[in-house]
């Protein structure tokens, strides 16, 4: 939108309205997480700012376009709108960004079909021009997250936007993440270059290896290669796809003797958050006695000599593929991540190879779930594919159903099943928040555009038959086996049956390699279900305002060493007072001034017809008392 | 009756935004945008 007064402050102030759902919650600071990777926006719980959003679950989604310096404003999520993409798209919104198909230029990218537009509704479709919009030097976006999709507003069953360029036809209206022009839109409308959380990503095609460096203390040097005769044959980023490209770093086992190692560091990094996630592909194909171990590096002014401190041993028998990891920091001072590779026992040639890291302030996902040979399980007589059972944080067992068998879609839902701990958990399973995510494997974190959705347990919801759903699965869920043939109980499932088209899976870098990866993460999330309406006062504020309440949303601050109340406003009205006690507006001020002008001129109406009436009496009395001492003469002269 | 094995939390339905809205029948701008007064485009 053009103006700048629509624009928010880098950091957007927000309230999570009581009547929003748990699910949607968790979804929403998902959300947020997104906007905090990918772009310079980032969110605070309100504190008594002039303008903030209030994040509400009203009828439907949606929101206003813009900052409209209400004070409170509103943006909802609604039934059904608790999907992460959705989130940021109302956010967008609400940051200022129109549908892209209603830019001026967009007839030449796509034609509506105005007869399949449902009756009355054609008026969404209208384009504007430069006064209103403005696309800021970006090309026309066909996967920006702001587009509608093929069969916005139909009134059939056939396309009321038709891309200029067919291929484009099933990737419009996608809801899964910001596409690189909605990012980028973005950063040059908030004129921002970084981002909160992101740190770095290397993918090793660039000679200088994004500045990593090779360690002087040990036996041996990572290599930037394209292929080993061992394998890999190709790196991860490209995937043999682009002949005389594609590099990855590798530690050559047989070119030293066991127990050698190679040490590679990152270049130096400033943590601003304190926890990092690091994210890498590992290809082993030395000997399952190698190692990996991943250390950090610190430079503090406590730490001269530079602490060196081991995080994680990776050891991983080599089967010929490459493999996701994910590794949990927690630094705080400036620092470097160092790759270690160790040789183990054993002749075999090859080595460790490591490729497309990310580092990025965000929480790692708790579990990893590796699909080989993907194409082979589509359209597999089962239909259903079910994950290995894992352990979610507070120690309830789950696995997670994959159904390939309903073409077009693929399903996903998440069951809890018995475990080893289930005479110490609580049941129903309450507020466990469920994140599935088929990771996009794109090299660079940030033009990742993974598919994520999520279900949150609530202990009160109950079956048909009574049942609570999220009960104890030994009580409600029926009998299966482990392949090794260890008996246990499955509850129902619980997730989408549309998690996404198998179309749109083969698309970007969803399969990689005939591999995917599913992302999990349990966390429970019970400490969002209170209330977030109160701002959050400042250091020190808290003890003189707490005999002073300001009513009507005012915020207590201190002056001069003194409480005093900063009362709500709006566009034509406002609190006043000492504790914002008392209303204004803009109409109270208009009927102020009317009944003022009425009462005065009748008041001078009143003076006016008082004075003349006492005049005119005067008048006649002098008259009268005159003509009666009068003689009249010469009547009929 | 007895409830499905799986419990599909779209109803089988792939529902885009605007799809949610016009099935609550709110008539918002573009489907998903409220406007106020002072921003009204034509429409």
């Amino acid at each position: 939108i053009v103006g700048e007064s629509y624009r928010w402050p880098h950091t957007i102030p927000y309230v999570l309205d009581d009547s929003l759902e748990m699910n949607a919650r968790g979804v929403i600071l998902n959300a947020f997480e997104r906007y905090r990777l990918k772009t310079c926006i980032d969110f605070k719980p309100w504190s008594g700012e002039p303008n903030y959003i209030s994040v509400f679950k009203g009828s439907g989604c949606w929101s206003s376009v813009g900052n409209r310096r209400v004070g409170k404003q509103e943006l909802s999520i609604g039934k059904g709108c608790d999907r992460i993409a959705t989130v940021q798209h109302e956010f967008l919104h609400a940051l200022g960004f129109w549908h892209e198909q209603s830019r001026s230029d967009r007839d030449d990218y796509v034609s509506i079909i105005w007869d399949r537009i449902i009756s009355g509704k054609k008026n969404n479709f209208e384009s504007y021009d430069d006064r209103q919009t403005d696309s800021l030097n970006v090309p026309y976006d066909y996967s920006s997250v702001m587009h509608y999709s093929k069969t916005a507003f139909q009134n059939g069953s056939e396309p009321t936007i038709v891309t200029r360029i067919p291929d484009f036809m099933d990737v419009i209206g996608q809801r899964m993440d910001f596409s690189d022009s909605d990012i980028l839109k973005l950063n040059q409308l908030y004129n921002c270059s970084s981002s909160l959380s992101f740190m770095e990503s290397c993918d090793f095609e660039l000679e200088n290896v994004c500045g990593m460096i090779q360690s002087s203390e040990d036996s041996a040097d990572w290599q930037r290669v394209s292929q080993v005769p061992e394998g890999p044959e190709s790196d991860h980023s490209n995937m043999g796809r682009c002949k005389g490209s594609g590099f990855f770093m590798h530690f050559n086992r047989s070119s030293v003797n066991e127990g050698a190692t190679a040490m590679l560091g990152s270049r130096i990094l400033y943590p601003k958050r304190g926890f990092q996630c690091l994210q890498f592909f590992l290809y082993n194909s030395g000997s399952e006695y190698d190692q990996l171990n991943i250390y950090v590096r610190e430079y503090s002014a406590a730490s001269v000599n530079r602490t060196l401190t081991l995080v994680e041993e990776i050891k991983d028998v080599p089967i010929g593929s490459w493999q996701l990891y994910h590794v949990t920091l927690k630094v705080t001072n400036k620092f470097r991540v160092v790759f270690g590779g160790v040789r183990g026992a054993g002749a075999s040639r090859g080595g460790l190879s490591i490729d497309d890291i990310n580092l990025s302030e965000t929480q790692c996902p708790h579990h990893v779930w590796h699909i080989r040979n993907f194409t082979q399980l589509i359209g597999s007589p089962s239909g259903s594919v079910y994950s290995p059972s894992f352990y979610s944080s507070k120690g309830y067992a789950f696995q997670i159903r994959l159904n390939l068998s309903s073409l077009p879609n693929v399903g996903m839902y998440f069951h809890l099943i018995s475990g080893a701990n289930d005479d110490q958990l609580e049941w129903p399973c309450p507020w466990q928040q469920v994140t599935m995510t088929i990771l996009d494997q794109n090299p660079d974190i940030r033009q990742r555009m993974s598919n994520k959705r999520s279900i949150t347990t609530d202990p009160f919801m109950t079956t048909g038959n009574g049942d609570y759903f999220w009960d104890r699965p030994s009580k409600v869920g029926v009998q299966d086996f482990f392949p090794n043939g260890t008996q246990f109980q499955r509850g129902r499932g619980y997730g989408y049956s549309v998690f996404m088209t198998h179309e749109r899976l083969k698309s970007r870098d969803f399969m990689k390699g005939d591999d995917v990866y599913i992302l999990l993460t349990v966390e429970d999330i019970s400490h969002l279900n209170t209330t977030q309406n109160e701002p959050t006062p400042t250091l020190g504020v808290n003890d003189l305002c707490t005999n002073f309440k300001c009513e009507n949303d005012g915020i207590c601050i201190l002056h001069n060493g003194k409480a005093e109340c900063r009362c709500p406003s709006g566009e034509d009205w406002w609190y006043m007072g000492e504790r914002c006690e008392k209303r204004g507006s803009t109409r109270d001020t208009i009927v102020i001034a009317v009944s003022s002008t009425v009462a005065v001129f009748a008041v001078m109406l009143v003076i006016t017809l008082v004075s003349v009436y006492c005049t005119r009496k005067k008048y006649h009395q002098e008259t009268s008392s005159k003509t009666a001492n009068m003689t009249l003469e010469n009547q009929h002269a | 009756l007895p409830t499905p094995e799986i419990f599909d939390v779209d109803g089988g339905i792939d529902q885009d935004i605007f799809d949610i809205n016009e099935d609550l029948g709110l008539d918002l701008f573009e489907g998903d945008i409220r406007l106020d007064g002072v921003q009204e485009r034509n429409s």
